[in-house]
């Protein structure tokens, strides 16, 4: 099955 | 000292209303490039990129770096009383605690103040770097808007995928299945209405079709959209804010665990 993923895990916090 | 004045005041009604059902509260920056914003939806999974360049304003002053935390709800309220021709001109004193928006009606027989408090906004920021996509698709933003309205009532997720024949959306749900294909069409008169394919390597992903419809409240910003694809990446859902800049949208695919 697919997750969703937060966009933390593809971009890195700043 | 800030002082923006819009002669196409609409363009930030518009924005508003693509963007305040999505996120909360934001916190607005200004600067001598523009006035910006990011902000994730609550569930960190799709994220509104703003901008909005200081040469499109008739005037734009901002003597230093500001950041001025707003509820987007409020702010969409307020500019809501605006007339769609009304210029709009955005104050604040550095370090003041609210806002004004004022709206001015083209023949200046009306001007109207509002003011809103501005609030602390805790806000996470993301570092996007610019990526080289897989495929990019450009297409007719009320199109788009069709699809993703259409396919939702049939299923919760879209996969779109990118071959050399062109592009598709699909979804799947308890009544059944649906595709949708859009092949590359230039041939139109009108440059509004093709739909290009810049395609490096076929890619299919899949996003949750909520978001979609809420990045779709965006359409009447730009007659098109540009949606950027790279395997298990973010998709990027792109409308050009006329010789403005841009509002994007960024959303977390759904992928294998």
């Amino acid at each position: 099955s697919q997750k969703q993923f937060p966009l933390k895990a593809f971009y890195a916090m700043t | 000292m800030l002082e923006l004045r819009l002669v196409q005041g609409s363009l930030l009604k518009k924005v508003m209303e693509s963007i305040k059902d999505l996120v909360n509260d934001a916190n607005f920056d200004c600067s001598a490039t523009g006035f910006s914003l990011q902000a994730m939806d609550s569930s960190h999974v799709a994220l509104v990129s703003l901008l909005l360049r200081s040469e499109g304003f008739e005037h734009y002053r901002c003597d230093r770096n500001l950041s001025m935390g707003m509820n987007l709800g409020n702010m969409a309220k307020m500019l809501k009383c605006a007339g769609n021709d009304d210029i709009v001109t955005v104050k604040a004193d550095d370090g003041g605690d609210c806002v004004t928006f004022m709206f001015e009606s083209p023949n200046q027989d009306k001007i109207a103040d509002f003011e809103m408090k501005l609030m602390d906004i805790d806000s996470e920021h993301l570092g996007i770097p610019e990526a080289e996509y897989e495929a990019i698709v450009r297409m007719p933003s009320a199109e788009f808007a069709r699809i993703c309205k259409d396919l939702s009532t049939i299923g919760d997720t879209v996969v779109i995928s990118v071959t050399k024949e062109g592009v598709k959306f699909s979804t799947r749900g308890d009544i059944g299945t649906a595709n949708i294909v859009l092949r590359q069409n230039t041939s139109v008169d009108k440059p509004e209405e093709a739909t290009i394919i810049e395609m490096e390597t076929p890619v299919s992903l899949t996003f949750a079709l909520r978001y979609m419809n809420s990045f779709t409240k965006a359409t009447p910003l730009a007659s098109q959209v540009t949606v950027s694809l790279s395997s298990e990446l973010p998709v990027v859902v792109e409308y050009k804010i006329a010789e403005m800049g841009y509002l994007r949208f960024y959303l977390a695919p759904k992928i294998e665990e």
